[in-house]
């Protein structure tokens, strides 16, 4: 299982 | 006044192959040293970069520096009216950016420009571990090889190769490029194919690309012209094991 996780932890 | 041309329009339409079907928006800015946007996509998973540097053009005017905010939707059904051997010139009146593209015949387009819904956050600088090269084409077929058997792929990058792997209901597949580069620490992280796919759109825009990982790191894709006239960028977040 994975998830789809966002670039707005890295900016 | 501002007044570009191009002499050759395919790696404006190549790069917004990519860009539209990643965003609906952009802002395209210009000044003195060339053309450049930052985009992101409305679900915050992959963020472009385009940089055209101002010697790539045939002729290049810009008094000052003017942002061009466009469909991207809009702008692509444009660009693929261009023929290859023709001659692109973009220029601006009033609310619209006039694209035109001369070879035996002269076409004139007038794309509106919009107001902007949302920002675009700057590009984060990331430091990687791991940077490669591999030719684009090489990349684009072990994904196609990828995408039979399951839609998420791992990137695993080691000191001898790059190892694209997916394990799917009925069938695994694994793909080995031996990339002879100096790789001192190992990396991997999983993306979805889809959002890979986008990327590869802008296939021609360069035969060489760069991809630089971490561990559960995003994806960053950068395909560059020849002598640094112009680069494409993207950065992918991973999908993480749970």
């Amino acid at each position: 299982k994975s998830r789809q996780s966002s670039l707005d932890v890295f900016f | 006044m501002f007044k570009l041309i191009l002499s050759d329009p395919s790696i404006f339409k190549t790069s917004f192959e990519a860009i539209s079907s990643i965003v609906d928006e952009v802002q395209i800015e210009v000044d003195s040293d060339g053309l450049r946007l930052n985009a992101i996509d409305r679900s915050h998973i992959t963020y472009v970069h385009l940089e055209l540097k101002e010697r790539l053009f045939d002729v290049f005017q810009c008094d000052e520096p003017i942002k061009l905010n466009v469909d991207t939707e809009e702008l692509m059904k444009v660009l693929k009216r261009s023929k290859s051997d023709d001659v692109m010139e973009l220029t601006v009146d009033g609310g619209s950016l006039i694209v035109t593209f001369e070879g035996a015949i002269k076409k004139t387009f007038k794309v509106k420009l919009i107001d902007l819904e949302y920002e675009t956050p700057e590009s984060p600088s990331i430091e990687y571990p791991v940077k490669i090269t591999i030719p684009i084409k090489t990349l684009k077929e072990s994904i196609q090889d990828i995408e039979i058997v399951a839609d998420r792929v791992e990137f695993n990058i080691d000191q001898d190769f790059l190892k694209l792997k997916a394990v799917g209901e009925f069938s695994d597949a694994e793909v080995e490029y031996l990339h002879g580069e100096k790789v001192t620490e190992d990396a991997r992280a999983i993306f979805a194919i889809e959002n890979i796919k986008e990327m590869l759109k802008a296939e021609k825009f360069a035969d060489t690309t760069y991809i630089s990982l971490g561990d559960d790191m995003p994806l960053t894709l950068t395909l560059e012209l020849l002598n640094e006239e112009g680069e494409l960028s993207f950065l992918l977040a991973p999908r993480i094991e749970e």
